[in-house]
């Protein structure tokens, strides 16, 4: 069976909000080094990666795999239902057909149980090589969330240039055009790793998208190759981490 | 106009 505490469910709300406008179902999958999902949007242009090793958990016990077929819809009405310094229990048995919240308040005065019912998804899953990028750039969340907002009102493609000068963000539409640049700052704010200068260019309704994921961390990483697809990552908590991949634009 | 390439060009399936 499965049994994962973790001590507050702010962090299971910010979880469940970064993946929810990116996809409706996936399945979790729960291990005894814990839990991991995996899946594309619809239009199968992105796919979102969730890890979470067992010390984002006050308490993890999972004695057998469990898949866990998850409606994101209705885990976020569960979870919005909770404060979130409440606590939250996961639990599910071997062959489970629901999933059990268990809430409860900080002075344990207060206690919710809500059980889900689990689908039974038939979902492919990717597997992404190891890949050595050419452009590694680290920078805080918010500031690429403010970038990715901005660029989206010129257009809805969004041109990344990254050399050892910096980072350019540009949009190029009808309005006219936006040119974002960041350099590498000394005191280590925004990091720069460059092997390889690259230009690439991606749809910025998604990239928007990923930013849903901004409250996790007050860090974000990007990650560019050649004819490979952008890496935007955002570590939780030392023990885990929301991976985006976005396939590239590439000239018709 | 650039177009948008689909992921599993790059991912295979497992």
């Amino acid at each position: 069976m499965l049994e994962a505490r973790l001590g507050e469910t702010q962090l299971l709300k910010k979880i469940v909000d970064a993946l929810k406008e990116i996809i409706s179902l996936s399945t979790l999958d729960c291990s005894e080094t814990g839990m991991q999902l995996q899946s594309m949007d619809n239009s199968h242009v992105s796919l979102v990666s969730l890890s979470l090793q067992t010390g984002c958990f006050e308490k993890y016990r999972c004695d057998r795999n469990v898949s866990l077929g998850l409606d994101l819809k209705s885990l976020s009405k569960v979870v919005k239902s909770a404060s979130g310094d409440d606590s939250v229990t996961l639990s599910a048995a071997d062959k489970a057909d629901k999933l059990l919240l268990s809430f409860e308040s900080d002075n344990k005065s207060r206690t919710a149980d809500y059980e889900l019912k689990l689908l039974n998804l038939d979902q492919d899953h990717l597997g992404i090589p190891d890949t050595n990028y050419a452009c590694t750039v680290q920078m805080p969340s918010s500031e690429f969330a403010r970038i990715c907002r901005d660029m989206s009102m010129f257009s809805e493609t969004v041109v990344i240039s990254c050399t050892k000068q910096g980072i350019k963000f540009s949009a190029n539409g009808d309005l006219g055009s936006a040119n974002i640049k960041l350099a590498e700052t000394s005191k280590g704010d925004i990091t720069i790793d460059v092997e390889e200068p690259i230009t690439q260019s991606f749809a910025g309704r998604y990239l928007n998208t990923f930013t849903r994921a901004t409250p996790l961390s007050d860090r974000v990483k990007i990650c560019l190759a050649p004819e490979v697809p952008l890496l935007v990552e955002y570590s939780i908590e030392d023990y885990g981490y929301i991976r985006y991949y976005l396939a590239p634009k590439v000239d018709d | 106009t650039p177009i948008q390439n689909d992921l599993t060009e790059y991912f295979s399936l497992v």
